[in-house]
């Protein structure tokens, strides 16, 4: 590791950062998420703590800027330079900067979170098939009111899951008409306007007005950011492709790879690209803020650059999801700040100290009730704020003023309470408490008197090896193994030991049993698993089904629904759950019979 | 069957970087990490190759000395602004 001539350091371990402004590229939930677990990175192997703040007096004050941005640094357009920081220190020393030519991602593509649909508020998966076709953006195909849609899965055709991406159509952010949708034409300054417009404002920002009229109402807001189709770099960073375009005498209607050398997706933001030599690069996988961040705190901690390519402090850009920090960065920050003086981490009692990777979640109420085809219900959003004929008092740009701490804080965030969550991954009974898991994060439930709900925390945190959707899991009662399925792969934990992934045929499944939605322990080291509408008997011992083929199962277990998404015991009863209800069998008289159907987070979360 | 048309390049407005060659972008690129100092290059084969064996070694690449692939491939390759060298 190297540090900078003269082991810059800061000499309080009470670090405070300020986020002084925005990328477009990302929501900004997710911003603040990446840069605090960029710094936790850092906290997690020293003492220091790192607390967000409002202003120029933070140690580490966070901007996004492009080209010359005030340092005498320049960034360099799109690629090449992504991000720079300064040591420790007064003034802009301990500062980061990042070049918002690029595209700022979490390393796999756009993040586009939705709203309304069925998805909850999820973010497209780029890309989707939909009707046969694939999709790299949002699409108004399949609908008649020419709103913008995406898929939150990669599949919309078997899956159906759907919400409607950013659009001014939609709702606006901010400005003083509380989110209401842009009406358009629209009339500034008696003109007519039929699009967004930076008309009126020096800061570039794209807005609309609420009523036919902003020269009579004063109502507007700021038109959303469309990620999904704005180009980087080029020379029309910020703008939109424009669909189809003419290059070369020939029409495009989707970006393409022609008359480059580099292969790099490139579109048009004007129709005619002969004519008018308008043109950006289209989103590809971005750049992981979060990676990115973490690197650059390490400089403004005092950090130079290593020569390991594996740790985090090596000049060049590389994705990983694993853990970033490498053997050599803790040694090198640990030699300015020492270890971290505390014990291990206990998991938390109530809530984690991170924030989720992922914007929040709000899970839908039971099957599809909105097809691409209907109109969903405007939602209201922003506070209200200034016109935009003046300077704005609160630009968008300002942050917003509560943040995350370094110390645990009740949270407030909605995804973290367990009884907003209504369709889980999987559900088992591991040690006596019902865990439920959702995207990458676990609740752990007691009933009883006393109910009592511990977490989110992270799965990863505690079986690193698992992924972050899980669709089933169960505990053997005898060897105390936990089974995890996700996809046709198994995962067995005995302690903190881990055997996998191996493929579902390694336990004697077909290559058509695509998942294994759920699996209820019989004791005596057998157990049944479920795909779908079938199910197999389970020797844990030889961890091999048994090879007579697959039994339905509703001739077992009659009057539970067939396409069950998750199938678990919990105080032996055996739960069939379907959207968000359950079918509760009790499987000790042998009739198997159904004796309860209930909401899970009602009835067995006991959510209020 | 259709044949492979000749694909046809083309400089993009606003887009310089393409238009430089190989010893251009090297040298651009020593000079904004901070291997060679204005003041020291002299344009001779001796400095750049003493440049570069600093920054293969830096970079844990193969000390050549030359302006090889995988130097310019680590020179093209998206990096954090900071020098390497000189801080």
């Amino acid at each position: 590791f190297q540090t900078f001539e003269g082991d810059l350091r800061w000499h309080h371990r009470n670090i405070t950062y300020w986020i002084q402004n925005y990328s477009e590229d990302l929501p900004r939930d997710v911003i603040d998420d990446a840069f605090a677990r960029a710094f936790a990175v850092w906290s997690a192997v020293t003492p220091l703590t790192f607390t967000r703040v409002n202003g120029l007096e933070a140690d580490i004050v966070i901007q996004f800027g492009v080209q010359e941005h005030g340092d005498g640094y320049p960034f360099d357009g799109k690629d090449g330079l992504l991000a720079h920081a300064f040591p420790p220190g007064r003034g802009i020393q301990g500062d980061a900067h990042f070049d918002d030519d690029e595209l700022w991602t979490l390393g796999k593509g756009v993040v586009v979170p939705t709203r309304f649909g069925n998805a909850g508020g999820a973010s497209c998966h780029f890309p989707f098939s939909f009707d046969g076709r694939s999709y790299s953006a949002c699409t108004t195909d399949g609908r008649s009111d020419d709103l913008l849609w995406c898929s939150t899965t990669a599949d919309f055709d078997s899956d159906r899951l759907f919400g409607f991406c950013p659009s001014e159509r939609l709702y606006t952010e901010h400005g003083n008409a509380d989110g209401e949708p842009c009406v358009f034409p629209f009339t500034f300054e008696g003109r007519s306007y039929s699009a967004c417009t930076t008309d009126g404002r020096s800061d570039g920002y794209r807005w609309c007005a609420t009523t036919a009229s902003y020269d009579q109402d004063k109502l507007y807001g700021f038109c959303p950011t469309r990620v999904d189709s704005t180009v980087n770099g080029g020379n029309s960073a910020g703008e939109q492709c424009v669909f189809p375009f003419v290059f070369l005498g020939k029409e495009y209607s989707s970006c393409t790879r022609e008359g480059r050398s580099d292969g790099r997706l490139w579109c048009a933001t004007t129709s005619d690209f002969d004519r008018d030599k308008k043109w950006g690069f289209c989103p590809d996988q971005g750049y992981s803020l979060f990676l990115v961040a973490a690197h650059e705190f390490g400089h403004a901690l005092g950090l130079d650059h290593t020569s390991v390519p594996e740790a985090l402090m090596y000049p060049m850009y590389r994705y990983t999801e694993e853990p970033p920090l490498h053997e050599d960065d803790v040694k090198g920050i640990q030699h300015l700040y020492g270890g971290r003086p505390n014990p291990e981490p206990q998991p938390p009692t109530t809530t984690p100290a991170t924030k989720p990777t992922a914007p929040p979640v709000v899970c839908t109420t039971g099957p599809p009730t909105v097809r691409p085809s209907e109109r969903p219900t405007a939602g209201p959003t922003g506070p209200p704020s200034v016109s935009p004929t003046g300077p704005p008092s609160v630009s968008p740009t300002g942050p917003p003023t509560a943040g995350p701490s370094a110390a645990p804080t009740a949270s407030l965030d909605p995804s973290e309470d367990v009884c907003n969550v209504y369709i889980f991954d999987a559900i088992a009974e591991i040690g006596n408490r019902l865990h439920l898991f959702k995207d990458g994060r676990y609740w752990q439930f007691s009933g009883g008197q006393r109910r009592r709900v511990q977490g989110p925390f992270l799965i990863r945190d505690t079986w690193p090896a698992l992924p972050h959707k899980l669709d089933s899991a169960f505990e053997e009662p005898l060897t105390k193994k936990i089974f995890f399925f996700s996809g046709r792969q198994v995962w067995v934990y005995t302690g903190a030991s881990v055997l996998g992934p191996r493929r579902l045929d390694k336990l004697g499944l077909a290559p058509e049993v695509a998942q294994v939605t759920g699996a209820l322990p019989l004791g005596g080291g057998k157990a049944l698993l479920f795909s779908r509408q079938n199910f197999w008997r389970f020797d844990v011992k030889t961890q091999k089904v048994d090879s007579r083929s697959p039994s339905p199962v509703d001739q077992m277990f009659p009057g539970v629904p067939l396409n069950m998404h998750d199938i678990f015991q919990y105080r032996d009863k055996a739960y069939f759950c379907q959207d968000r209800f359950y079918w509760r069998v009790n499987t000790r008289n042998e009739v198997n019979q159904v004796d309860e159907v209930g909401y899970v987070t009602f009835d067995i979360l006991q959510c209020p | 069957g259709p044949r492979r048309h000749q694909p046809t390049y083309v400089v993009f407005p606003g887009e310089l970087r393409t238009s430089l060659t190989d010893t251009q972008l090297a040298e651009e690129y020593l000079y904004r990490y901070g291997y060679i100092k204005v003041a020291e290059f002299r344009n001779d084969n001796q400095s750049l190759s003493q440049a570069l064996r600093t920054l293969q070694k830096r970079l844990s690449l193969p000390e050549t000395g030359e302006l090889d692939s995988t130097t310019l491939e680590a020179m093209r390759a998206p990096r954090c602004g900071v020098p390497d060298v000189g801080g």
